[in-house]
């Protein structure tokens, strides 16, 4: 399972995950749009525990609204970029369940 | 879907895939073998999305010949470590379709 | 497949899978629980090099026991949190197999 959460509510939702007991992989990350470090959580879990952590990232990422100034890209001349205020939708959460083969621990 | 890129290409991959309306998030790895840093773009996308996003990767991830130096085992004493002057292909891409069970935004 | 290992050991470990001909993408990591740096190694392989890589990390990884202090988690006034010494096992590596529908190079 991958977890792409926005840095201000990452330190919640990992003590939370570990409290419940889960393990949990920390990587930074950098958001290809907006260009802001967030934080991706690499879980490794059992199907039957997929809810009670989906539950626990709903309650702690909540999304908000935030007006932002697009970064121009790094490659003069584009016509199509249009560097005006854009209001995005950030915090929140995209969760991926990958599925898995099999897990070794040694 | 995790795509790992030659640093110099990465910045023109990664906008041309926002502009096409693609998500992405960036990791910034280290290549086993040459040690250099490069870049892991987490993708996720529809399977029907897959064969634009390969169309952007081969467009603008060139692979070309470069000599390198490999640099020497950290350990010691390694008899097998021969330190000639190798050519590699860098740049190019490396891209995994990783199945996804599902996919939650919060 | 991806595998989580103590930084210690990675280095070794790098090194054994690629005279073995493995190619291997290493991702800077933090341990959710004690909050140190580890190393997440992304290696694209057949199915049939799984076993060799395996034996590898067996090998390589080896499991020992630390006294540590855990980190008070940053919101104050959480009860739940004992700030005990705990030992735990760190070193060994965990490792995830994941399916792959698809490698493509460019
Ligand atoms: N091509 C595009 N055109 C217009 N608007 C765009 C866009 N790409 C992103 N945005 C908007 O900007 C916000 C921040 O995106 P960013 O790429 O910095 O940071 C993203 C990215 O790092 C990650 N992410 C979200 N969906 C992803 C996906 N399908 N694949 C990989 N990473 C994803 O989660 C972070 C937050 O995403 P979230 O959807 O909440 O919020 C996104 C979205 O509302
Ligand atoms: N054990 C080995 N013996 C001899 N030559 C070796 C080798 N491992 C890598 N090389 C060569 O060196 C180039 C750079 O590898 P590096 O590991 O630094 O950087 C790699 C690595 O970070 C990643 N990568 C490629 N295939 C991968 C795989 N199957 N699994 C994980 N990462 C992979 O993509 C980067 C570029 O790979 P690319 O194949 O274009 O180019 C590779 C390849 O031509
Ligand atoms: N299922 C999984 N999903 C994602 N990542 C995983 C994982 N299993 C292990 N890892 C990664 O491997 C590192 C070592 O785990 P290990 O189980 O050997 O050794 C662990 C374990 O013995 C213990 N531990 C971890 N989480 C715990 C929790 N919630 N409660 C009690 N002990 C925990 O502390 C050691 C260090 O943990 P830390 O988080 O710093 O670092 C972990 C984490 O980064």
């Amino acid at each position: 399972m991958l977890v792409v959460v926005n840095p201000e509510d990452a330190d919640t939702l990992v003590r939370l995950l570990l409290q419940a007991d889960f393990r949990v992989t920390k990587i930074k990350t950098v958001g290809g749009f907006l260009r802001e470090g967030n934080l991706t959580l690499l879980i490794g879990a059992e199907d039957g525990q997929v809810p009670r952590i989906l539950e626990l990232v709903e309650q702690n990422c909540r999304r908000r609204v935030r007006q932002v100034q697009p970064l121009p890209p790094p490659v003069e001349g584009i016509d199509v970029f249009i560097p005006m205020p854009v209001e995005v939708e950030v915090g929140g959460a995209t969760v991926f369940v990958l599925p898995v083969e099999g897990v070794y621990r040694f």
